[in-house]
């Protein structure tokens, strides 16, 4: 019940909304009932699934720094089984904001546990870096994804990222265990693609899912009409590498 | 003296760090004295010029937060006229550190203010999000400058960011004037680049560089060797086009 994953990298522009969006969407169309939390001041997320700039109030930034119910900080989205909690600007803040707040690495954790119970699936998107909410997203999940892309400064990041993970385990005794790494936005016409892919799985084995990202226009064009891929353009390369995906994810996740 | 660049931009992976790399060496080759200041955790500025994580400490979180003298923090780059003040990990919880400290939007603007007699540019990497550090950035900055991928979250993200450099500027009184947008891993063989690099042209009329920096394979080698462009393969298009960007800026640097 209410199986909560984050999508976590503090590298800049590797796939973190694009499969957060497109899991949550995928898991939806299977049939469960998820909720897409976005906690990106970009609300990237969230407009990529048609929520227009006036819509994103209150959201999850208001359920996490002012109080408001989580469950009136929740709309429905046009996918079925798909709700989501929406992102915006007031989220630039929240370090400084929760600077002093006592707990402050579990307050989305405390905001998010009376909802389990009507989710199947909460899928978390974090902003590209590793302050309080990244943080709050490592406590409050059971499961994390890294999404990276197979290039040098990707590769680069993700062993920043594992290193501050461990220290996040460490300092706070909680957090998620790990889904594994995806490669995402992979173009095999780039040797820096065969390479740094190849470097990545020889280094983190297992943990990188078989199912790869392929670098593919149609998600790039998706959110600009407000739709996940398997709604924009479900014949497409990128639309069957999500569903192979999520079928992984959910894979991974039985074995727990 | 001292013109101080920074490079913002809280939309993730959208060319800030190969902007600035490029656009510091550039100037540097010019015969300029060039410093560059790493301000993202991940230390990509740092890593693509060649230094190795051992060699990041004392950095700009030192220089910022704990008082070491900014001229200690400073290293030579491989690049004759190029030097470095490295980014490291401890920049990441920057907000939570300086969340309670007197003028801490300025911190940076007096660490840097000795140094600005002994460089004629100082090119400022940012993280990206719209925390403190990028505020630092903002108020230490005489011009700012925006990469922009032209796609649909890209751009969505650029009037995010629009506005919240306002409401910077309003609330703390200095930042540094707009030099521009200047679009970045531009695909023409997509329609979403020319849809949406269209549609930022028309928004933003001159305020877009001229000069645009298309997607071209090299740019993501050159990191992995710790070269900038010009040094790693100076007769391909993405070297031409950040030559022929840096001097686009000194011409808009000139009209001030
Ligand atoms: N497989 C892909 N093929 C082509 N384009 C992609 C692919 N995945 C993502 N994109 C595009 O790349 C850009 C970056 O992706 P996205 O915004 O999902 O990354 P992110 O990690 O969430 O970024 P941020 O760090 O800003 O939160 C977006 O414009 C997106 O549409
Ligand atoms: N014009 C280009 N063509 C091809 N690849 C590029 C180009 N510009 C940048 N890249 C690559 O795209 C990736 C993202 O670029 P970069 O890291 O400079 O963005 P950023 O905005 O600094 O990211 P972050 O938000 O994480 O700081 C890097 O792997 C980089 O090498
Ligand atoms: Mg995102
Ligand atoms: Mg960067």
């Amino acid at each position: 019940e209410g199986t909560t994953i984050a999508l976590v990298n503090n590298k800049g522009g590797v796939g973190k909304t694009t499969t957060a969006v497109n899991l949550a969407a995928c898991l939806a169309d299977d049939g469960h009932r998820v909720l897409l939390v976005d906690l990106d001041a970009q609300s990237s997320a969230s407009l990529s699934l048609g929520l227009t700039r006036a819509n994103l109030f209150p959201g999850s930034a208001e359920a996490i720094l002012d109080g408001v119910q989580p469950r009136d900080a929740i709309r429905a989205s046009r996918i079925s089984g798909l709700s989501i909690m929406p992102g915006s600007m007031s989220l630039a803040s929240a370090d400084i904001y929760l600077a002093d707040v006592e707990n402050r690495e579990l307050v989305l954790h405390s905001a998010l546990k009376q909802l389990r119970s009507e989710y199947d699936f909460i899928v978390l998107d974090c902003p590209p870096s590793l302050g309080l909410l990244t943080v709050n997203a490592l406590t409050s999940a059971d499961f994390f994804l890294v999404p990276v892309t197979p290039d040098y400064l990707g590769f680069e990041g993700l062993l920043n990222l594992m290193d501050a993970v461990d220290r996040i385990k460490a300092g706070i005794g909680k957090a998620g265990s790990f889904l594994g790494i995806v490669l995402t936005m992979a173009d095999y016409r780039q040797n820096v693609t065969k390479e740094i892919g190849g470097a990545i799985r020889q280094k983190y084995g297992h943990l990188v899912f078989l199912t790869e990202i392929k670098v593919n226009v149609r998600l790039k064009e998706a959110p600009s009409f407000g739709k996940a891929i398997n709604e924009y353009d479900k014949g497409c390369s990128g639309a069957k590498a999500y569903r192979e995906f999520t079928k992984e994810a959910l894979k991974r996740i039985d074995q727990g």
